[in-house]
Parts: structure tokens; sequence; C-alpha cells
């Protein structure tokens, strides 16, 4: 079969949002993360490994909403969803509320390969990728001040307004 | 939120997506990224799909899996499919977009926002980073 791979790193964002430094320094970790994916598969790595590399890196960096970076909930913390699925089998796995585990795609990947169910919340999950010897980190290392002053923004604009421009910057 | 869809060389799909979801959302609001069918989703010898949005709108419109249904059942391409998913999103006042491969590798990245980070390298070998 050829080989092919694509990734998004979420949709929203206006020219006006970006500077060209960062929209230059987004540019870099998207490159290399579709790299990484695109290599994997190359080498004959399985699409699942490809998927699991390059949202890796996306989640690891602080430039997108997933993982470290990711947005913040009405209450100031951190809450990150995650699914996988492998289309030759039609196993799947998700997790949602997770806080603590440093890749949510991982133990998404957990829950379809080590367990018969498809979606985990909570500390259920949490407990899964702690007796699997996932990676976690402490809750506040995912928050970052770019995400807590777009809480801040989003909070104020909201009690006065929610326009479709206001869901653009939410949804990010 | 992020998401990544692959062919590999044994001619397998696979889709994932990772998120933090909403701005300001409720605690305990979760979105469409971890709902199967609707973030993600992937199917041998039809389409991979990885969303990002206004989740509520891709769970209503079972996103990722009315793609692959349009395909299946419709004989729809895969920008025919994806296109008109988006389109009614956008219809519905929804707003985000979604990247999807074919079985053949080809690539479709849509959507209803002034942008989307994405990036793909198709059959062709050659690196694409679009952002608007």
């Amino acid at each position: 079969s050829p080989i092919a791979f694509a990734i998004h790193g979420g949709a929203g964002v206006a020219p006006k949002d970006l500077t060209p430094e960062q929209e230059a320094e987004c540019r870099k970790v998207l490159a290399q993360a579709v790299q990484e994916g695109h290599a994997t598969l190359k080498s004959g790595g399985s699409g699942l490994e490809a998927v699991q590399k390059a949202i890796i890196i996306l989640e690891d960096s602080p430039l997108f909403n997933a993982g470290r970076g990711s947005v913040l909930t009405a209450a100031g913390t951190v809450e990150m969803d995650a699914s996988i699925m492998d289309g030759r089998t039609l196993q799947a796995g998700a997790v949602a509320g997770i806080t603590t585990v440093r890749n949510p795609i991982l133990l998404a990947n957990v829950v379809m390969t080590k367990t018969p169910h498809v979606l985990m919340i909570g500390a259920g999950a949490e407990a899964l990728a702690r007796e699997h010897a996932l990676k976690t980190e402490a809750p506040e290392w995912f928050i970052t001040p770019k995400q807590m002053e777009k809480l801040r923004r989003a909070q104020k604009k909201s009690a006065v307004t929610l326009s479709p421009e206001d869901i653009w910057m939410r949804v990010g | 939120t992020v998401g990544a869809v692959a062919l590999d060389k044994e001619g397998h799909l696979a889709a994932g997506t990772s998120t933090g979801g909403l701005t300001n959302k409720k605690a305990g609001r979760v979105g469409d990224s971890p709902i199967i069918g609707a973030g993600t989703y992937a199917e041998d010898g039809v389409c991979a799909v990885s969303g990002t949005g206004h989740g509520e709108f891709f769970i209503r419109n079972v996103v990722g899996h009315d793609v692959a249904a349009r395909m299946k059942y419709g004989k729809a391409t895969l920008v025919e499919a994806a296109d008109a998913v988006i389109a009614r999103l956008s219809e519905q006042k929804g707003v985000g977009g979604i990247i999807a491969i074919d079985a053949q590798g080809r690539v479709h990245a849509p959507f209803n926002t002034p942008g989307m980070f994405r990036a793909w390298i198709g059959t062709d070998g050659q690196v694409e980073v679009k952002i608007f």
C-alpha cells in the first residue's frame, strides 16, 4: 500500500491571533509531528504507532490545545480527553476528564489494547494509567500563562456576549 | 485539539485525537474528541477521520462516522463526503474542521473557521504545512 499521513493542531485560529514568530513556531512543531508520523510509516510502523508518535509531539508542545497547554475549565483546571481507533479491527479506546496523565493518547491506546472497554473517565482512567506506568505530571504542569490569560478573557466576554467570534476563540 | 490519521504499508487506516476541550467549559463537560464516531473514526477500506471544533455539534452530527457512511453507502469520494459534512455543520452554525484520509492515501482537510493548523505528507512524499 502507499503510505500517507495527516495531522491537525486545532481549528479557529485567525491571522490576527498569531505573530509571525508564533506562526513560525507552530509551523515548526507541525512539520516535526507530521514528519515523525510519516517516518514511522515509512520504516514499516503501523498507522496506530504513527498516530501516537505525532500526537505525543503535539501534546507535549504548549502551543496546542492538548496535553501541556490545554485550555482551562471555568474552575481554572485542565481536563483532557483523547481517543484512538484501529481501522483494521474497529477496536477503539478513549479517555475523558484526565488531569494528570502526560499523554492522554497513550492512555486511550491502553484502554483499547489492555481492557475490554472503549471509554474510561476520571479517577478510573487515571488508575489504569498508573497500573500501566504511564508518565504523569502534577495538574499544574499542564497549565500555561497563555491559557490562564485566555480563560480570563473568555470569562470576561462570556459575561457580556457570546458571538461567533467568541466561539472561534474558545474552540482552538 | 490535535489529531492524526494514517494509512500504513499494510493498507490499514488509523485515527487519533487529543484535546483540552473548550476554554471556560464546565467541569465534567466532554466534547467529541473521545466519542468514537464523532471526533475520531477509522475503518479499513473507507477512511480515517479526526475532528476539531465545537464538540457538541460534532457529536450531534456524528461527524467522523458520517464521512465514512457517505463514502461506504453513498459511494461519495473522500472530498465529497468530507465537504458535505462540514457544509452541514456550517448550516447549523457549528464551527470546526476535520482531517481525513482514504484507503488510497488521498488526504482532505476542510474547515469552516478562519484557519486550522494542519499538515500532511501524501503518497507523493511532499510535506505540506498550512494554517489559513
